[in-house]
């Protein structure tokens, strides 16, 4: 759905940014 | 330095783009993905040794694909955010 894809690129965005962390 | 990191604060992501709660899930997303991967305690923003400030700068979703009827059918979501990590006993810019 609309939803659960937005949400997949939500949860990628989350892992580039936690990459800046390690 | 990062060695020394234990705790880390993310507060709610502003977001200038009016699509409603996109800041507040991809904080949640940030928090679980920590959580997750990383040794640090996520903690409210008060008590933490580091902090990561974020922002969502913009939000764009364009059709790249349609039906032969000129339906959407292959749509791209970009994102585009800014976060600076910052160790909050130094004022250290971490990331």
């Amino acid at each position: 759905s609309m939803a659960t894809a937005s949400q997949q690129v939500i949860d990628r965005m989350a892992r580039q940014i936690v990459d800046l962390l390690e | 330095h990062r060695e020394q990191v234990r705790s880390i604060a993310v507060p709610v992501f502003a977001c200038s783009d009016d699509r409603p709660g996109l800041g507040l899930r991809l904080t949640e997303a940030v928090h679980k993905e920590i959580q997750r991967r990383l040794p640090y305690r996520v903690v409210p923003g008060g008590s933490a040794d580091s902090r990561l400030i974020g922002r969502v700068l913009g939000a764009y979703k364009d059709v790249i694909g349609e039906t032969r009827n000129d339906d959407p059918r292959t749509l791209q979501l970009q994102l585009a955010v800014e976060v600076t990590w910052t160790d909050m006993r130094t004022q250290k810019v971490l990331a």
